[in-house]
Protein backbone atom coordinates (compact mmCIF):
# COMPACT_ATOMS: atom_id res chain seq x y z
CA UNK A 1 0.00 0.00 0.00
CA UNK A 2 1.15 3.43 -0.80
CA UNK A 3 -0.42 6.76 0.77
CA UNK A 4 1.95 9.61 0.05
CA UNK A 5 0.50 12.92 1.00
CA UNK A 6 1.83 16.29 -0.02
CA UNK A 7 1.18 19.56 2.00
CA UNK A 8 0.62 21.11 -1.26
CA UNK A 9 -0.37 20.08 -4.50
CA UNK A 10 1.64 22.80 -6.04
CA UNK A 11 5.21 21.27 -4.89
CA UNK A 12 4.28 17.91 -6.90
CA UNK A 13 3.02 20.16 -9.93
CA UNK A 14 6.18 21.97 -9.50
CA UNK A 15 8.07 18.56 -9.96
CA UNK A 16 6.06 17.27 -12.83
CA UNK A 17 5.77 20.69 -14.73
CA UNK A 18 10.12 20.53 -14.25
CA UNK A 19 10.43 17.77 -16.76
CA UNK A 20 6.63 16.48 -18.78
CA UNK A 21 8.04 18.56 -21.76
CA UNK A 22 11.29 16.39 -21.94
CA UNK A 23 9.82 13.05 -21.13
CA UNK A 24 6.38 11.62 -21.71
CA UNK A 25 6.29 8.03 -20.31
CA UNK A 26 8.07 7.51 -16.72
CA UNK A 27 8.50 5.04 -13.90
CA UNK A 28 8.03 6.52 -10.82
CA UNK A 29 9.54 3.61 -8.45
CA UNK A 30 7.52 3.89 -5.02
CA UNK A 31 9.36 2.64 -1.38
CA UNK A 32 10.06 2.67 1.82
CA UNK A 33 12.53 5.53 1.90
CA UNK A 34 10.74 8.16 -1.35
CA UNK A 35 10.03 8.05 -4.39
CA UNK A 36 12.84 7.83 -7.36
CA UNK A 37 12.19 8.12 -10.90
CA UNK A 38 14.02 8.35 -13.94
CA UNK A 39 13.81 8.85 -18.03
CA UNK A 40 15.63 9.84 -20.89
CA UNK A 41 13.95 12.28 -23.31
CA UNK A 42 13.06 11.21 -27.56
CA UNK A 43 16.68 11.85 -28.66
CA UNK A 44 18.34 9.72 -26.21
CA UNK A 45 20.53 13.03 -25.21
CA UNK A 46 18.69 14.07 -21.52
CA UNK A 47 18.65 11.96 -18.92
CA UNK A 48 15.96 13.22 -15.83
CA UNK A 49 16.19 11.97 -12.49
CA UNK A 50 14.05 12.30 -9.63
CA UNK A 51 14.51 11.45 -5.77
CA UNK A 52 11.39 12.97 -4.03
CA UNK A 53 13.28 11.77 -0.10
CA UNK A 54 10.28 11.10 2.37
CA UNK A 55 11.04 14.74 4.33
CA UNK A 56 9.54 16.30 1.44
CA UNK A 57 5.99 14.57 1.80
CA UNK A 58 3.38 15.50 5.12
CA UNK A 59 2.74 11.89 5.26
CA UNK A 60 4.55 9.08 3.62
CA UNK A 61 3.72 5.44 3.61
CA UNK A 62 4.93 2.52 1.34
CA UNK A 63 4.57 -1.24 2.75
CA UNK A 64 5.90 -2.82 0.01
CA UNK A 65 8.25 -1.35 -3.40
CA UNK A 66 5.50 -0.62 -5.91
CA UNK A 67 6.31 1.05 -9.80
CA UNK A 68 3.97 3.53 -11.35
CA UNK A 69 3.97 3.91 -14.91
CA UNK A 70 2.59 6.93 -15.48
CA UNK A 71 1.61 9.26 -18.35
CA UNK A 72 2.98 12.73 -17.82
CA UNK A 73 0.29 13.83 -19.94
CA UNK A 74 -2.83 12.47 -18.22
CA UNK A 75 -1.33 13.32 -14.71
CA UNK A 76 -0.93 16.65 -15.86
CA UNK A 77 -4.50 16.81 -16.65
CA UNK A 78 -5.34 15.59 -13.35
CA UNK A 79 -2.95 17.76 -11.53
CA UNK A 80 -4.87 20.88 -13.39
CA UNK A 81 -7.75 19.69 -11.87
CA UNK A 82 -6.61 20.36 -7.96
CA UNK A 83 -6.01 23.35 -6.26
CA UNK A 84 -2.24 24.56 -5.50
CA UNK A 85 -3.28 24.80 -2.20
CA UNK A 86 -4.88 21.32 -1.55
CA UNK A 87 -3.49 18.79 -0.15
CA UNK A 88 -2.40 15.80 -2.47
CA UNK A 89 -2.14 12.30 -1.97
CA UNK A 90 -1.07 9.48 -3.90
CA UNK A 91 -2.71 5.89 -3.26
CA UNK A 92 -2.31 2.94 -5.05
CA UNK A 93 -2.38 -0.84 -3.87
CA UNK A 94 0.64 -3.24 -4.27
CA UNK A 95 -0.22 -4.49 -7.12
CA UNK A 96 -2.01 -1.15 -8.92
CA UNK A 97 -3.73 -0.96 -12.13
CA UNK A 98 -4.46 2.74 -11.73
CA UNK A 99 -3.05 5.59 -8.82
CA UNK A 100 -5.77 7.69 -6.98
CA UNK A 101 -5.31 11.10 -6.46
CA UNK A 102 -6.94 12.46 -3.58
CA UNK A 103 -7.02 16.55 -3.66
CA UNK A 104 -8.35 17.95 -0.22
CA UNK A 105 -9.08 21.47 0.71
CA UNK A 106 -9.61 20.86 4.13
CA UNK A 107 -10.41 24.88 4.85
CA UNK A 108 -13.91 23.93 2.91
CA UNK A 109 -14.44 20.34 3.31
CA UNK A 110 -14.11 20.13 -0.80
CA UNK A 111 -12.78 16.55 -1.51
CA UNK A 112 -12.02 15.43 -5.09
CA UNK A 113 -10.78 11.83 -6.26
CA UNK A 114 -9.19 11.05 -9.24
CA UNK A 115 -7.88 7.73 -11.02
CA UNK A 116 -5.41 7.67 -13.37
CA UNK A 117 -4.87 4.31 -15.06
CA UNK A 118 -0.66 3.21 -15.00
CA UNK A 119 0.77 2.22 -17.80
CA UNK A 120 3.12 -0.83 -18.16
CA UNK A 121 6.19 1.37 -19.77
CA UNK A 122 9.54 -0.69 -20.73
CA UNK A 123 12.31 1.09 -19.51
CA UNK A 124 16.12 1.20 -18.28
CA UNK A 125 16.52 1.84 -15.08
CA UNK A 126 20.60 3.80 -16.10
CA UNK A 127 23.04 3.58 -13.01
CA UNK A 128 24.30 6.92 -11.80
CA UNK A 129 27.94 6.87 -10.63
CA UNK A 130 28.94 10.17 -8.80
CA UNK A 131 31.40 11.93 -11.35
CA UNK A 132 34.19 13.63 -10.82
CA UNK A 133 33.35 17.46 -12.14
CA UNK A 134 36.11 20.33 -13.04
CA UNK A 135 33.75 23.18 -11.81
CA UNK A 136 30.78 23.73 -9.90
CA UNK A 137 28.93 26.47 -9.72
CA UNK A 138 25.71 27.57 -7.66
CA UNK A 139 23.80 30.14 -8.95
CA UNK A 140 20.30 32.23 -8.66
CA UNK A 141 17.60 29.80 -11.06
CA UNK A 142 15.71 32.53 -12.07
CA UNK A 143 19.50 33.97 -13.47
CA UNK A 144 20.26 31.21 -14.89
CA UNK A 145 16.55 30.70 -16.39
CA UNK A 146 17.11 34.54 -18.00
CA UNK A 147 20.63 33.50 -19.73
CA UNK A 148 19.24 30.20 -21.38
CA UNK A 149 16.17 31.74 -22.49
CA UNK A 150 18.18 34.85 -23.86
CA UNK A 151 21.05 33.21 -25.57
CA UNK A 152 19.17 30.67 -27.04
CA UNK A 153 17.16 33.34 -29.47
CA UNK A 154 20.78 33.81 -31.40
CA UNK A 155 21.75 29.98 -31.47
CA UNK A 156 21.40 26.29 -31.72
CA UNK A 157 24.15 25.79 -29.28
CA UNK A 158 25.38 27.80 -26.09
CA UNK A 159 28.27 28.51 -24.91
CA UNK A 160 29.93 28.22 -21.17
CA UNK A 161 33.25 29.11 -20.16
CA UNK A 162 34.40 29.62 -16.56
CA UNK A 163 37.50 30.67 -15.14
CA UNK A 164 38.95 31.21 -11.63
CA UNK A 165 36.79 34.50 -11.46
CA UNK A 166 34.86 34.55 -14.49
CA UNK A 167 31.51 32.58 -15.92
CA UNK A 168 31.01 33.59 -19.01
CA UNK A 169 27.97 32.44 -21.26
CA UNK A 170 28.54 32.70 -24.87
CA UNK A 171 25.83 32.00 -28.23
CA UNK A 172 27.12 33.17 -31.68
CA UNK A 173 24.53 32.90 -34.52
CA UNK A 174 22.92 33.80 -38.05
CA UNK A 175 21.42 36.84 -36.33
CA UNK A 176 24.34 38.05 -34.47
CA UNK A 177 25.69 37.24 -31.31
CA UNK A 178 25.14 37.77 -27.24
CA UNK A 179 27.69 37.10 -24.11
CA UNK A 180 26.94 36.99 -20.39
CA UNK A 181 29.81 37.29 -17.68
CA UNK A 182 29.36 36.58 -14.17
CA UNK A 183 31.58 36.72 -11.25
CA UNK A 184 31.11 35.25 -8.26
CA UNK A 185 29.53 36.90 -4.89
CA UNK A 186 28.26 36.58 -1.65
CA UNK A 187 25.50 38.32 -0.92
CA UNK A 188 25.25 38.54 2.59
CA UNK A 189 21.40 40.10 2.95
CA UNK A 190 19.76 38.04 0.29
CA UNK A 191 22.41 34.70 0.50
CA UNK A 192 19.79 33.11 -2.22
CA UNK A 193 21.44 36.02 -4.58
CA UNK A 194 24.44 35.00 -4.33
CA UNK A 195 26.84 33.55 -7.00
CA UNK A 196 29.26 30.22 -6.15
CA UNK A 197 32.03 28.84 -7.82
CA UNK A 198 34.42 26.28 -6.84
CA UNK A 199 37.08 25.89 -9.61
CA UNK A 200 39.39 22.80 -10.06
CA UNK A 201 40.13 22.88 -13.83
CA UNK A 202 38.33 26.05 -15.95
CA UNK A 203 36.20 24.38 -18.59
CA UNK A 204 34.96 25.69 -22.27
CA UNK A 205 32.10 23.42 -22.61
CA UNK A 206 29.08 23.67 -25.48
CA UNK A 207 25.40 22.82 -24.78
CA UNK A 208 22.29 22.27 -26.77
CA UNK A 209 20.21 25.37 -26.44
CA UNK A 210 16.99 23.18 -27.17
CA UNK A 211 18.00 20.87 -23.84
CA UNK A 212 19.00 23.76 -21.63
CA UNK A 213 15.78 25.44 -22.17
CA UNK A 214 13.89 22.19 -21.08
CA UNK A 215 16.66 22.25 -17.98
CA UNK A 216 15.62 25.59 -17.20
CA UNK A 217 11.86 24.49 -16.53
CA UNK A 218 12.58 23.12 -13.18
CA UNK A 219 13.43 26.46 -11.90
CA UNK A 220 10.05 26.62 -9.94
CA UNK A 221 11.20 23.66 -7.94
CA UNK A 222 14.35 26.24 -6.15
CA UNK A 223 15.19 29.35 -5.64
CA UNK A 224 19.06 28.11 -6.23
CA UNK A 225 20.63 25.76 -9.36
CA UNK A 226 23.49 23.90 -8.78
CA UNK A 227 25.69 23.07 -12.34
CA UNK A 228 28.43 20.76 -12.22
CA UNK A 229 30.73 20.22 -15.55
CA UNK A 230 33.57 18.16 -16.77
CA UNK A 231 34.97 18.26 -20.24
CA UNK A 232 34.62 14.19 -19.68
CA UNK A 233 31.22 13.45 -18.47
CA UNK A 234 27.60 14.64 -18.68
CA UNK A 235 27.15 18.32 -17.08
CA UNK A 236 24.76 18.08 -14.32
CA UNK A 237 22.11 20.63 -13.53
CA UNK A 238 20.15 20.29 -10.30
CA UNK A 239 16.91 21.42 -8.25
CA UNK A 240 17.25 20.40 -4.75
CA UNK A 241 14.27 20.06 -2.96
CA UNK A 242 13.16 20.12 0.91
CA UNK A 243 14.03 16.18 0.66
CA UNK A 244 15.70 15.19 -2.72
CA UNK A 245 16.15 16.53 -6.17
CA UNK A 246 15.23 17.09 -9.94
CA UNK A 247 18.44 16.52 -11.91
CA UNK A 248 19.23 17.07 -15.64
CA UNK A 249 22.46 15.07 -17.04
CA UNK A 250 23.67 16.61 -20.47
CA UNK A 251 26.91 15.91 -22.15
CA UNK A 252 28.56 18.77 -23.74
CA UNK A 253 28.71 18.78 -27.57
CA UNK A 254 32.51 17.82 -28.74
CA UNK A 255 33.86 18.47 -32.24
CA UNK A 256 34.30 15.74 -34.48
CA UNK B 1 31.01 19.93 -36.70
CA UNK B 2 29.62 19.42 -33.53
CA UNK B 3 28.20 16.69 -32.34
CA UNK B 4 25.73 15.72 -29.63
CA UNK B 5 26.95 12.50 -27.95
CA UNK B 6 23.80 10.43 -26.37
CA UNK B 7 23.22 9.73 -22.63
CA UNK B 8 23.71 5.99 -23.29
CA UNK B 9 27.47 6.45 -24.33
CA UNK B 10 28.22 7.53 -20.50
CA UNK B 11 25.51 5.25 -17.75
CA UNK B 12 24.75 1.84 -18.62
CA UNK B 13 21.43 -0.15 -17.47
CA UNK B 14 21.37 -1.51 -13.64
Amino acid sequence: MLEAKFEEASLFKKIIDGFKDCVQLVNFQCKEDGIIAQAVDDSRVLLVSLEIGIEAFQEYRCDHPVTLGIDLNSLSKVLRCGNNSDTLTLIADDTPDSVLLLFEDTKKDRIAEYSLKLMDIDADFLKIEELAYDTTLLMPSSEFTKIVRDLSQFSDSLNIMITKETIKFVADGDIGSGSVILKPFVNMDKPEESIKLEMDQPVDLTFGSKYLQDIVKGSALSEKVGVRLSSEAPALFQFDLKSGYLQFFLAPKFND
Amino acid sequence: MAVQPTISKFFKPV
